[in-house]
């Protein structure tokens, strides 16, 4: 998981 | 993306074109709960906060904007267009809704996964879209009947829910590091919310009548 974008979901 | 979310991401649009598409062809929003969508406003606002921070895809920005900008225009119609206003029931609608914020709020200060400004307010969001749409829920059962496109958008939105849960079902076997408990509990816990009126809503389409929920 890259750093800062674990929200990659809506 | 797999096919899960894709289909997820697709049934959450269809039910916000079902809701604008009723409160315009209708001009009315009865049988709408306000406060729900209120509550869905602040939910994509304190969401997508990232929107200026972080870039996943173009897909991902688009999706956010549209989220963002449908749901203040259903909000805006319920209290602003002069038509739609007046159809509104307030006395049907009187879920306390300040409560769910408060209380999304409180256990996003205490169940983060890190404590920085934005990732606060992505908690909060995950905790307050699980129970938003309870005062929808309650004002459905308080008003029995259910009109087709009310029924839709509600089902829509819980077939959402059940498809992502799909989705972390997908993730969780096919990616080696997918850990996210606090939107899958969360997730689960609002797909819950829906199994009621999926009940009744299943009957209603086996018996082809019309959709009522019992007082």
């Amino acid at each position: 998981v890259v750093k800062g974008k674990i929200h990659d979901e809506l | 993306m797999n096919i899960f979310r894709l289909a997820g991401d697709m049934t959450h649009l269809l039910s916000i074109l079902v809701l604008l598409l009723k409160i315009y062809a209708t001009k009315s929003c009865s049988g709408v709960s306000r406060k729900t969508q209120e509550l869905y406003a602040i939910v994509f606002l304190a969401r997508y906060l990232d929107l200026f921070t972080d870039f996943i895809s173009v897909y991902n920005t688009f999706m956010k904007i549209v989220f963002i900008a449908s749901s203040l225009a259903i909000v805006w119609c319920i209290r602003v267009h002069p038509m739609v206003k007046r159809s509104y029931d307030k006395d049907l609608d009187t879920f306390r809704h300040y409560l769910l914020v408060a209380a999304s709020f409180l256990l996003a200060l205490f169940l983060h996964e890190k404590f920085t400004f934005l990732e606060i307010f992505w908690a909060f969001s995950i905790y307050l879209e699980a129970v938003a749409i309870l005062p929808q829920l309650v004002l459905l059962q308080r008003s029995g009947n259910v009109d087709n496109l009310t029924g839709q958008y509600v089902f829509f939105l819980g077939a959402y829910r059940g498809l992502y849960i799909l989705n972390w079902i997908y993730r969780y076997l096919t990616e080696p590091r997918f850990t996210r408990w606090i939107a899958c509990v969360s997730g689960v816990v609002q797909t819950a919310l829906y199994a009621d009126f999926f009940y009744y809503y299943f009957i209603s389409w086996k018996n082809n009548s019309k959709l009522k929920l019992p007082a």
